[in-house]
């Protein structure tokens, strides 16, 4: 199963915090 | 021999014709379909997935003797690496099934929220891709694309509610418990996480917005897919604050989502089964879409008791049912859900 997020966000200023392949948790931070 | 007995020629060529408007019928429904990817991917297709899918959960949701509970789950334990100790009922005699414990709930406080964070994961599991989605296409992994407006879906491929899913009946009931006794919260919560409730629509659904889903100025869309192998905690909760407005269900197939079949199939997440809760947080549109698979074909949201995925019932690829929780509140328009919220999960079949 799979969980896909769409979403608005400021064009600046909005960075993930991941890298492709990471294993997360839930609760665990995806971007500021 | 009835008809040579009588004298009459054996019309053999109706025999070829039978076949190839056979073949010409099961093409046509492929091409509706569009799977696109190497042969293997054309032989998996041709596959029953769905039914297999609801014999795969009806299997397990069979009652196991209790003196096989517990070796059969720590085997499962083994091969799929879940982690038994965060259970919140540690206890294996517990659980009567597989689907019970593959369902399972975590002990309160074994996933902290990250209070610094905007966005939190929804899930366990593995970060397949994230990134901006630029003209409409998301990426599925590097390279193969698919159009953000066939996974969502828009006002146009929408049709009105029909079945019994969508006989409204539940956006009474939720209109009914929470109409009076939560604006005081909702107005807080709005007000506290920046969410424009005002705007009662998503954005693109206006007349006239041809291309839906279309940021603000100074706005971008950012996706990220993460895949749930099947040792991992299959609830989902909410990655943000927000306020869920719209639910859609898309019907379709339920093809393998690993990484493996994500890398060969183009449209994926486009084919498969999947529902789209879509709704606003601060900077404006927000969307999380489940996405079904083979072994995991139902999909449950905790808010909205009438959905039912993964039916016995015949679709067509890219029909979809469409829910709106405008009555659930008269002021926020839609379902009020914090952060770290546990928002519903995939069940097996």
């Amino acid at each position: 199963s799979t969980v896909v997020l769409i979403f608005e966000a400021p064009e600046q200023g909005f960075t993930f915090t991941l890298e492709p392949g990471q294993k997360v948790q839930v609760g665990q931070s995806l971007g500021h | 021999s009835q008809a040579r007995s009588k004298g009459r020629g054996v019309r053999w060529f109706l025999v070829p014709l039978g076949i190839l408007t056979g073949v010409g019928a099961v093409s046509y429904a492929r091409d509706e379909r569009a799977v696109v990817g190497p042969w293997h991917v054309h032989v998996i297709s041709s596959l029953p997935l769905r039914a297999v899918s609801r014999l795969f959960g009806s299997f397990n949701s069979l009652t196991l003797p209790e003196s096989l509970r517990k070796p059969g789950y720590h085997l499962y334990a083994w091969i799929f690496g879940c982690n038994l100790e965060e259970m919140e009922d540690p206890d294996l005699t517990h659980y009567p099934n597989l689907g019970e414990f593959f369902y399972r709930s975590l002990k309160p406080g074994a996933r902290p929220m990250d209070d610094t964070s905007e966005l939190v994961s929804p899930a366990d599991g593995k970060v397949l891709h994230f990134g901006v989605v630029t003209h409409g296409q998301v990426e599925q992994v590097k390279g193969v694309t698919y159009e953000l407006q066939a996974l969502l879906g828009g006002s146009s491929n929408v049709p009105q509610p029909t079945g019994k899913e969508d006989n409204g009946d539940h956006d009474q009931q939720m209109a009914q418990s929470s109409h009076s006794a939560n604006i005081t919260s909702e107005e807080e919560f709005a007000r506290i996480n920046g969410i424009d409730y005002s705007l009662d629509r998503l954005i693109g659904e206006e007349e006239g917005h041809a291309s839906a889903y279309g940021p603000r100025p100074g706005n971008q869309m950012y996706f990220c897919v993460i895949y749930l192998a099947p040792g991992d905690y299959h609830r989902f909760h909410s990655p943000v604050n927000w306020i869920v407005q719209t639910r859609r269900h898309f019907s379709g197939d339920l093809f393998s989502v690993s990484p493996w079949m994500a890398g060969l199939l183009k449209d994926l997440f486009v084919l498969n089964e999947r529902v789209a809760l879509l709704g606003r947080w601060k900077h404006g549109m927000f969307s999380m879409v489940p996405v079904g698979a083979t072994n995991v074909g139902s999909i449950v949201i905790r808010f909205d008791k009438d959905l039912r995925t993964n039916i016995k019932q015949a679709y067509r690829h890219g029909q979809c049912t469409e829910v709106r929780y405008d009555q659930a509140s008269w002021l926020s328009k839609g379902v009020v859900v914090p952060k770290g919220d546990e928002m519903g999960g995939f069940k097996l079949g």
